[in-house]
């Protein structure tokens, strides 16, 4: 089973075109092995990426590079998963 | 004795208890709802859908889908939820009475069996069918591009590794083709409404063209309604708006070859997470989530048995 320790899913509020196209260019960064939940697609919409434990530090260094303001919303994907697949086992067996 | 009332309706459940509660509604409610096998996945599992009819042949139907991208479980346990309200408050929901009296409505809640199935066992994050593609290693194809809609255009990718790939050809996704047969060889459907998850939107054709469809107006208004009593219950913002305008250029979506093939009362639900949990929803929050949807639910289904085309 696929797990995701480490990962964490980022979400940034985007204000303005540039940053869509500074995000957009992120889809592009096949090495980063990005998820995006919610893709770059205007600035009525939160864009949400799932991030890599091993592309944390570039991602995050490149946000802040440019600028683009971002919150953690999800610190560790495995752990929440943990926590939804004990939920699970514990109403299977109720 | 089998009963649904044991059912935790406010839980996230494998497909194979899914299955097995489906025969226990059907059971409980044998003279409204019948399950009917529509086909196999790829990987030869089979896709139920719940008929709920009072009679009639071929009567004016909608079409509700769910789980179409495996890792929206919401969507899921939305459809199952939705089911059991159908069932359980025909003749005493005036509106939904009415509405059973005059059409039918065909429930798919899951849409994508193998890719579910592999969210509980392999990878909670896919999204795909679990399709082999010649010549990759990759797996899957998107089966919201895989419609015979613009194929191949904008918004879908060519890479079988991409989460949007379209696929080697329209429809060429049994799980797409098994829904398109029925909605064919059937003939009379009216609606037909595609439930996904996350982003609280409410969208109508199309996604493979900006362009405004005939009848953008009219189901614009309608969904503007819907939105409305959605966020009676709990105060949940939805957008409205076509596909194209409000998220991105999409093609080969469900709903655009719907409308394209006739059926007006096309639209696809972005149910919530109104917080921080993205597809990861908790499950406490099924419920409410099925309960606002029902809101809008309820309005779009009312509209189409009050305008019959």
């Amino acid at each position: 089973e696929r797990v995701f320790t480490g990962d964490q899913v980022l979400r940034v509020n985007v204000r303005s075109e540039e940053d869509l196209q500074l995000l957009r260019a992120m889809e592009t960064q096949e090495e980063w092995e990005l998820d995006f939940w919610l893709h770059p697609v205007s600035t009525e919409l939160p864009v949400d990426i799932r991030v890599p434990r091993s592309s944390l530090s570039s991602v995050k260094e490149y946000l802040q590079a440019h600028a683009i303001p971002f919150t953690v919303v999800i610190e560790n994907m495995q752990e929440v998963l943990d926590e939804e697949k004990a939920e699970m086992e514990m109403n299977r067996m109720q | 004795e089998r009963s649904t009332r044991s059912f935790n309706f406010g839980a996230y459940h494998p497909l194979e208890t899914i299955y097995s509660w489906m025969d226990t509604l059907v059971a409980q409610y044998p003279q409204l709802v019948t399950k009917e096998e529509i086909g196999r996945s790829y990987e030869n599992r089979p896709m139920y859908v719940l008929k709920f009819s009072t009679g009639g042949t071929k009567r004016p139907a909608i079409w509700i889908d769910t789980g179409i991208h495996a890792r929206e479980w919401v969507s899921q346990a939305t459809g199952v939820w939705t089911a059991n309200k159908i069932a359980s408050e025909y003749t005493t929901d005036a509106s939904l009475t009415s509405l059973l009296n005059t059409m039918d409505i065909y429930m798919l809640i899951l849409t994508n069996p193998d890719g579910y199935a592999y969210t509980h066992t392999n990878d909670r994050m896919w999204r795909k069918t679990r399709s082999r593609t010649s010549g990759s290693a990759c797996r899957g194809v998107d089966p919201n591009r895989n419609w015979d809609a613009g194929f191949g255009g904008p918004g879908a990718s060519k890479s079988p590794c991409s989460d949007s790939y379209h696929g080697p050809s329209a429809h060429s996704e049994i799980e797409v083709k098994n829904v398109v047969n029925l909605i064919k060889s059937h003939g009379n459907f009216k609606s037909f409404i595609s439930v996904h998850a996350y982003s609280q939107l409410l969208m109508y054709p199309y996604g493979y063209s900006c362009r405004a469809v005939p009848h953008q107006q009219e189901l614009d208004s309608i969904g503007r309604v819907a939105v409305e009593k959605l966020a009676v219950l709990y105060g949940t913002k939805y957008k409205v708006g076509s596909i194209c305008n409000i998220i991105y250029q999409a093609s080969g979506g469900s709903i655009d070859w719907s409308y394209d093939v006739g059926i007006k009362y096309s639209f696809a639900f972005e149910l919530r997470d109104t917080g921080r949990f993205g597809f990861i929803l908790p499950a406490n929050q099924i419920i409410p989530t099925a309960s606002e949807t029902w809101q809008a639910l309820k309005y779009i289904m009312g509209y189409v048995r009050d305008h019959p085309y």
